[in-house]
């Protein structure tokens, strides 16, 4: 029942990802 | 004490948090999650709806004396009281600390993990391998500091995982989160760790 | 009236808001953001930064009472005044919904549209495509909202699209924005829409 209706939520999935980058490129810039 | 219509769909982790809530501020919510009143899709789509709510998003609360909201924590924070908002700047500025903490930290992770498994979104083996490793990192931080605090809010965003993938053995580790469950009723917690079907 | 130390790296948008937030309210905030006081990935990992900030995020507030705060809209809310954090429960409501649809709602495609360009991540064209129209349809929600109000939280998830890609042509469609750049002082806006290069 959920499903039909989750299928529409929007989730940043690739959260994890871009904020791993975001602070990788942070901690190179900050030497 | 607010009064109103909260429009959503049902089952909706979002709208427990305000449900909840209420219960604790002993407002008045009305739910409106099926026809002939609400059909998602249609519903949030209507001039009307819109005009109320611009982005077409749900949950939506609107107050009996008309004021419109939508965002599920600001819906959450709009039918709280007081206390539970936080009485002082330092208590309320922790009230903002953990939702965010939910929403950017558990939420992005904990659908990663579920999603595929409901059949939601595709299967991909390392994204499911990473957003474990994540909650498993999460639980441990919240764990550590769940120690005699109650944080509704969290245990919303944690409602899939514990549904569906965080089984006894999983959550051991985590003895902190066993309360939480009486504000929710029977939560009938993952026995087995799904794992995906193709 | 708050007064203590803000932790992080050096243009970070997500502490632009508390800073901006302090300029209003008054609040006396000493950035550390770089060495001796403040090593990104250093700093963030010693125990005695762990101790009062478990998750190791940043932007990261230290009361000078002592009292720790992190995640960014909790520490603006916790060095902003009574009239910004919203006087009334509807108003502190609104503010609470704008501040979790800048989070939930432009992020994300701010972020797959510039970071690729920015070298942060790689460069996926149709997601590149799928973000830009994003952003258009989240803009012209907010333009159609921002007309007589001020979203200052708004204005610091745009800051990436703004320096990077949105160019005069891009923006002309929302009037509504141009006075927040007043608060942020010169911005140096986007002339030609920034594309990957690779």
């Amino acid at each position: 029942m959920a499903t039909n209706f989750l299928v529409h939520e929007k989730i940043w999935f690739d959260k994890f990802k871009y904020g791993d980058a975001e602070r990788r490129f942070y901690e190179q810039m900050n030497g | 004490m607010a009064t109103g219509t909260l429009y959503t769909y049902p089952e909706n982790w979002r709208a427990f948090k305000a449900l909840i809530a209420a219960q604790y501020s002993g407002a008045q919510v009305h739910v409106l999650s099926a026809p002939p009143h609400f059909h998602f899709g249609q519903t949030n789509r209507t001039p009307e709806f819109l005009c109320k709510f611009p982005a077409g998003k749900f949950p939506a609360f609107e107050g009996d004396g008309g004021f419109c909201v939508f965002e599920s924590n600001a819906i959450t924070y709009y039918v709280n009281n007081e206390e539970l908002r936080g009485s002082t700047p330092e208590a309320a500025a922790l009230v903002a600390q953990w939702v965010s903490f939910a929403d950017s930290g558990r939420v992005p992770p904990a659908s990663a993990w579920v999603f595929p498994i409901m059949g939601i979104t595709h299967h991909n083996k390392q994204a499911t391998q990473n957003a474990k490793e994540e909650v498993r990192r999460i639980l441990g931080l919240l764990d550590a500091h769940l120690k005699m605090r109650t944080f509704l809010v969290v245990v919303c965003t944690l409602l899939w995982l514990y549904k569906q993938v965080i089984e006894p053995s999983f959550h051991q580790a985590f003895p902190n989160f066993s309360q939480f469950w009486a504000v929710l009723g029977e939560v009938k917690l993952c026995e087995k760790m799904a794992q995906f079907d193709a």
